[in-house]
């Protein structure tokens, strides 16, 4: 079976979650 | 905002000085003013700040808001907005991020995540980013992350388990830490303007 991805690797990469974008300009 | 209530917030904050909750006010009023100009963070200016756009739905926008919102009267004020960016403060206890990612997975607030909420999210982020998996492949990662992160073998993820999980996989907390926070006073010069206090 190919390497999976853990779920929350995944989840964590959301827009939502990424706050950071509130700082660019 | 009196000097006080700067003095109070960068107290409670243990992360910012008085400057920088200035900084940050500034920021707070660039978004609380973008579409409803009434000093207050709505759902919809937090959506837009975050996906440029202030239409459709997103279950992680909803889970942030939500943590944010501390009251729960359905808009993020000065405060709530210091005391959640303290935790996303690079010099913030690692224990402080930790418990609030759970928070935020923990979708129904049951204490735990459960893997019908792990699933929920995956299918959530695969819509955002227009990715599509088998059913095959979903079930493959939900098994191998609770083979994982459920160390009991409950179905459920705990906040114990959780804790042993991330520090075993410390990247899952980067989207914790804003390292933009080190440095605000720069990023929101014009602070100085309105500045209570010289530092």
């Amino acid at each position: 079976r190919p390497a999976v991805m853990n779920a929350f690797e995944l989840i964590s990469t959301s827009q939502g979650l990424n706050l950071g974008t509130l700082f660019e300009k | 905002l009196s000097f006080r209530d700067l003095a109070r917030l960068a107290d409670e904050s243990r992360c910012f000085s008085v400057n920088e909750v200035e900084a940050l006010f500034e920021l707070y009023k660039k978004i609380s003013c973008s579409i409803i100009d009434d000093g207050l963070i709505h759902k919809e200016e937090l959506q837009l700040a975050l996906f440029k756009t202030s239409s459709g739905q997103n279950l992680f926008l909803d889970r942030v808001f939500d943590l944010f919102d501390e009251k729960k009267n359905g808009v993020i004020e000065f405060e709530e907005f210091i005391h959640a960016l303290s935790v996303f403060h690079p010099l913030a206890p690692v224990e402080d991020k930790i418990n609030f990612a759970f928070r935020l997975y923990d979708l129904r607030q049951t204490g735990f995540i459960e893997r019908e909420e792990v699933m929920q999210m995956v299918i959530a982020i695969l819509m955002e980013s227009h990715v599509e998996l088998s059913d095959d492949l979903l079930e493959a990662i939900l098994d191998k992350t609770f083979e994982d992160a459920d160390t009991d073998r409950d179905g459920k993820i705990c906040q114990e388990e959780w804790k042993e999980f991330v520090l075993r996989h410390p990247n899952l907390l980067k989207n914790m830490t804003l390292p933009y926070l080190r440095d605000v006073t720069t990023a929101f010069p014009s602070f100085v303007f309105n500045t209570a206090v010289e530092d």
